[in-house]
């Protein structure tokens, strides 16, 4: 454990309560990708399965389960609770373009061959492209809240941090995961253009970002 | 035989 990834989990767990607080408080989901969540706790559920299997450390567990719960809460909050307030057309990122490439791509590039093996690939590589349709429908609206960019920012810094963790962990243990690496970086990209437009407009000005 | 380091991370 060092500085890097303990900042960067914590970011990850910032995000996500501001999202279900967003939520649960204003008793609506508008703007929010459901897919995006439906994604995320597919992320956890796959990669999570070592629960079961292997014990790390007391922090790696409670972790573990606070976010798959909070994933799910979530996804319960904009499908069942707060359904009416769920703008769906506006939802529209077609999601089989994601998960078949990225299973495919878990079958063909992993570590092993089995089955848990296959299922964190799974896990690493959807969460680099989870919030594809969240973007997708900020980008298809041409705007958001400003609590839901903070949700988005916080949930790039933690990708930020962990870019940083595996650079000290290269540098002071000789730890290399490529896989995690290599999806670690793609998913970093796509937030660069939402920074920009976070630095340059929400902290800037107030309220809700839109686009140009 | 791949011997499998344990995912310590989240």
């Amino acid at each position: 454990m060092n500085i890097f990834r303990l900042l960067g989990d914590m970011c990850h767990l910032v995000a996500i309560i501001i999202l279900f607080l967003k939520i649960w408080r204003s008793k609506s989901c508008a703007g929010i990708s459901g897919k995006s969540q439906v994604l995320f706790a597919l992320v956890f559920t796959t990669r999570y399965l070592d629960l079961f299997t292997s014990f790390i450390s007391v922090y790696n567990t409670v972790m573990k389960v606070v976010f798959l719960v909070l994933a799910y809460a979530t996804v319960y909050l904009i499908y069942l609770r707060f359904r009416s307030t769920y703008n769906s057309e506006s939802d529209s990122f077609r999601v089989e373009f994601l998960l078949v490439p990225v299973a495919g791509l878990s079958f063909l590039e992993n570590y092993a061959f089995a089955p848990l093996e296959i299922l964190w690939t799974f896990s690493i590589y959807l969460e680099s492209v989870a919030i594809l349709p969240q973007l997708f429908m900020i980008t298809k609206t041409g705007e958001a809240e400003s609590i839901t960019t903070h949700y988005l920012f916080f949930l790039g810094l933690y990708r930020a941090l962990y870019l940083a963790n595996w650079v000290w962990r290269y540098h002071t243990e000789g730890f290399f995961d490529q896989i995690a690496v290599v999806s670690g970086v793609v998913q970093t990209i796509f937030y660069c253009d939402f920074f920009y437009l976070y630095f340059t407009k929400v902290l800037r000005g107030s309220g809700k970002m839109t686009l140009p | 035989q791949i011997i499998l380091k344990k995912k310590d991370e989240l």
